[in-house]
């Protein structure tokens, strides 16, 4: 699935990604 | 914990013993939060349990421009309670094993 990084300036890395398919099925 | 409308998981098996563990944070409510919230899907993230602070990654998700200045203090608080959890189910398996 697509997924997009993003790094920030202190380092830290977040990976972003689509929301679970199941918890979108709980919402 | 109260429920903010964020929702914070681990993205991983928490072995017990590794203190960095993976964990996915998503909005599951948008209206709960202050801020105009531009929808970004699921954001994953390395949070060593020892060192660090929820708050701390929370500024720096606003800074990364996830969410806005007003909503930090939700998300850090999302974030702690889900530490707050796994630090406790990891005191209740020491225990139960001692």
């Amino acid at each position: 699935s697509p997924s997009a990084q993003v790094v920030h300036s202190a380092g830290r890395r977040f990976i972003v990604s689509p929301v679970p398919e199941a918890r979108l099925k709980e919402q | 914990a109260e429920d903010t409308g964020v929702r914070v998981e681990l993205a991983e098996e928490d072995d017990g013993k590794k203190s960095s563990i993976a964990l996915k944070l998503w909005v599951e409510d948008p209206k709960k939060l202050k801020g105009k919230y531009k929808e970004s899907g699921a954001i994953e993230f390395t949070f060593d349990l020892e060192k660090e602070v929820p708050e701390v990654v929370a500024q720096e998700m606003v800074e990364s421009g996830f969410f806005h200045e007003s909503d930090a203090k939700t998300v850090g608080k999302s974030i702690r309670d889900r530490v707050a959890l796994i630090k406790w189910r990891r005191e209740r398996t020491v225990s139960a094993a001692a």
